[in-house]
């Protein structure tokens, strides 16, 4: 199984492994590059003894044992390297968390509570929706109110004037001026009557 | 730190391998020619080594560049040191976008649901006052019609 | 594999950060 490092790779930019792939790859073509280098001046060398017998392929196999020689220990250096590389260097510990991360340190909320919390504040938005819209109509009504209000204290106001005629006309209660008005109106008539009787 | 802990590693590796293809071995391996020219034989392989151990650490070199490690070293050594009094392993992304992201934003819903709360709250007084002031104009109003309907019945 | 952990990697890195500046934003327009 594979550990991605992805941890690591979020904080470095880059995968440890593929790093470390890398040297390795640049390691070995050093080595190789070199090698050949060594036998390429190693023939050329030998081409000032024409009468030595060391034939080129003879160096050929000298090189590729020495090579083989130092790939085995290469390789076995190199996997030592890259696991203490891998396990102190390019690594994050576990009870490490990244600065970015630090958010999830603070607030281990888990995914019901978050759900909740957003299910919360949907209602909270209707609740405060309805309670906007309900002061429009509080608001509304105050509105009309004033209107009516005004309207029957006109209406008030008038009867009062009314009232008040009266009362200049020194019939300070209606019901009884009336009813003596009445009864006046009546005595005319009634007086009216006998006159006209007389006159007959 | 982790950069000197990584210069220490690649010097080790370096060492360990010179010593392995020690001039005994390469002499060894290119007998004959080192039997034809010893000394020639010493500095080729002098010259392998020393050109080995510079190209190998030119590329460390720019590895670190590359990877801007030196400073990652650094950081990632104060990021270390501030959390070397937990024990317990640290959070990791879950491998669910949404939940990690939601985590994220959870400091602002926090704030927003703080905020929503308070106007809520603002608008309810608001409107209890509102409300009282609606029930208060109704009985006014009631008086007044009672008002003028005593006056109408009077004169009625 | 490599470069789908670097992506995925540099994802969560970056985008919790984007996605938080779109939701404060929202969260602030609501707000207004």
């Amino acid at each position: 199984s594979v550990n991605p490092m992805a941890y690591e790779a979020q904080f470095f930019g880059f995968t440890p492994q593929t790093c470390m792939l890398r040297i390795y790859i640049a390691f070995q073509d050093y080595l190789f590059e070199m090698m050949q280098l060594v036998e390429s001046v190693i023939l050329k060398k030998l081409d000032g003894f024409p009468d030595c017998k060391i034939s080129p392929s003879e160096i050929r196999k000298s090189t590729e044992k020495f090579l083989l020689f130092m790939k085995e220990h290469f390789d076995k250096l190199f996997s030592k390297m890259e696991e203490v590389l891998l396990q102190l260097v390019l690594n994050i510990p576990k009870n490490v968390l990244l600065p970015e991360d630090k958010v999830h340190e603070q607030y281990p909320y888990s995914k019901e509570q978050f759900q909740e919390l957003q299910e919360e504040i949907q209602q909270l938005q209707q609740q405060y929706k309805a309670e906007a819209a309900a002061g429009q109509a509080l608001r509304a009504e105050l509105e009309e109110q004033k209107a009516v209000q005004t309207e029957l204290e006109k209406i008030l106001k008038w009867f009062e004037g009314l009232e008040n005629i009266c009362r200049e006309h020194g019939t300070s209660n209606f019901k009884e001026s009336f009813a003596f008005l009445t009864q006046n109106a009546k005595k005319l008539q009634d007086v009216l009557k006998d006159v006209e009787e007389k006159s007959r | 730190g982790r950069s000197q802990l990584f210069a220490t590693v690649v010097d080790t590796f370096l060492e360990k391998l010179v010593a392995a293809g020690s001039y005994q071995r390469f002499a060894s391996c290119y007998r004959r020619f080192y039997k034809l020219q010893p000394q020639v034989t010493k500095s080729i392989y002098e010259q392998f080594i020393s050109q080995l151990q510079s190209s190998v650490r030119e590329e460390i070199e720019e590895v670190k560049a590359e990877g801007n490690l030196e400073k990652l070293f650094s950081s990632l050594d104060k990021i270390v040191e501030e959390a070397k009094n937990r024990e317990e392993p640290a959070w990791r992304p879950s491998g669910v976008p949404e939940e990690d992201t939601g985590s994220a934003m959870l400091p602002y819903l926090l704030k927003h649901r703080a905020f929503l709360l308070r106007i809520l709250g603002e608008k309810q007084q608001e409107n209890s006052r509102a409300a009282e002031a609606v029930l208060a104009g109704r009985g006014r109003i009631r008086e007044l019609q009672q008002l003028i309907e005593d006056h109408r019945q009077a004169w009625q | 594999l490599d470069e789908l952990v670097v992506e995925t990697a540099t994802k969560r890195k970056q985008w919790p950060k984007k996605i938080l500046r779109h939701t404060i934003q929202t969260y602030k327009a609501e707000q207004e």
